[in-house]
């Protein structure tokens, strides 16, 4: 699933802003 | 006793009522005193019409690229929820690709102006004809209903946070990996939700009321879906090259 939803994935993995 | 179940003392749901309050004040894309300060002003007939004489693959390349910005909000209010972030990745996927879509429908009764039947969109408040040029005029109608009955409800943000909170934490969407800790996290809110509105001497049917919003929320998103479905078999090209990567991403 995370491959699929890489973009996804990625705003998660990014600190909160 | 001050305890509503074996587990959660009143004192942990105000907090949790206080956290994802924090995370949806937070992550608004219009803040409250934007709102009041808002000139809501209606599109003028013009404006009207410059809308529905776009290209419908514009209207709803448009529309696709709204919907992404406001996704990224409440992906931003997922992650400043502490149990969301101690779900496993693939769950957290999983609940923000069935539930992101819905919370935005949640957030639209904000920026909705029931007396006009009108929304926000792209600077200025637009009634359903707006969105002709989209070609799904029965989505956007029960769009517009559902935002209609939600302001009926007239919920505070802390309400309304948590009504979303619980949306997102739906413990039956599938290919979790985590159900049980999903629907713990469900039940807490059920329960901080249940707890605010006892707080605030809601009736005891605004409950009622909410947890009939939510199958009319998983009939709207299915309804998306399809509308996107029928789109994409028309303009396959345009949905590839032209809309935002989220938006194929979580909906492709």
């Amino acid at each position: 699933l995370k491959e699929k939803h890489k973009i996804l994935h990625q705003l998660l993995q990014n600190s909160t802003s | 006793n001050g305890e509503t179940s074996p587990t959660v003392s009143m004192a942990e749901l105000d907090h949790l009522a206080h956290i994802i309050s924090k995370s949806h004040l937070e992550t608004c894309q219009h803040l409250r005193e934007e709102l009041q300060q808002m000139n809501w002003q209606n599109l003028l007939q013009d404006e009207v019409e410059s809308y529905q004489s776009k290209p419908r693959e514009v209207m709803w390349q448009l529309c696709a690229v709204k919907i992404t910005e406001a996704i990224q909000y409440v992906v931003e209010f997922a992650k400043r929820i502490d149990g969301f972030m101690d779900l496993c990745q693939n769950d957290q996927i999983v609940l923000l690709k069935a539930g992101s879509l819905e919370v935005v429908f949640i957030r639209m009764c904000r920026v909705f102006d029931s007396q006009n039947n009108t929304v926000y969109f792209d600077g200025k408040f637009a009634g359903p004809d707006a969105f002709k040029a989209l070609g799904c005029d029965d989505l956007i109608t029960s769009v517009f209903d559902f935002a209609k009955s939600m302001c009926l409800l007239h919920l505070t943000e802390e309400e309304l946070a948590l009504f979303s909170a619980f949306v997102l934490f739906s413990a039956d969407r599938s290919w979790l990996q985590e159900k049980l800790q999903v629907e713990k996290m469900q039940q807490r809110t059920h329960l901080a939700l249940q707890h605010i509105l006892q707080k605030n001497q809601r009736e005891d049917g605004v409950l009622n009321k909410l947890r009939c919003k939510v199958s009319a929320l998983r009939s709207l998103c299915n309804r998306h879906t399809e509308k996107l479905s029928a789109f994409r078999a028309i303009y396959p090209d345009v949905i590839r090259t032209h809309f935002p990567p989220l938006y194929k991403e979580l909906f492709g």
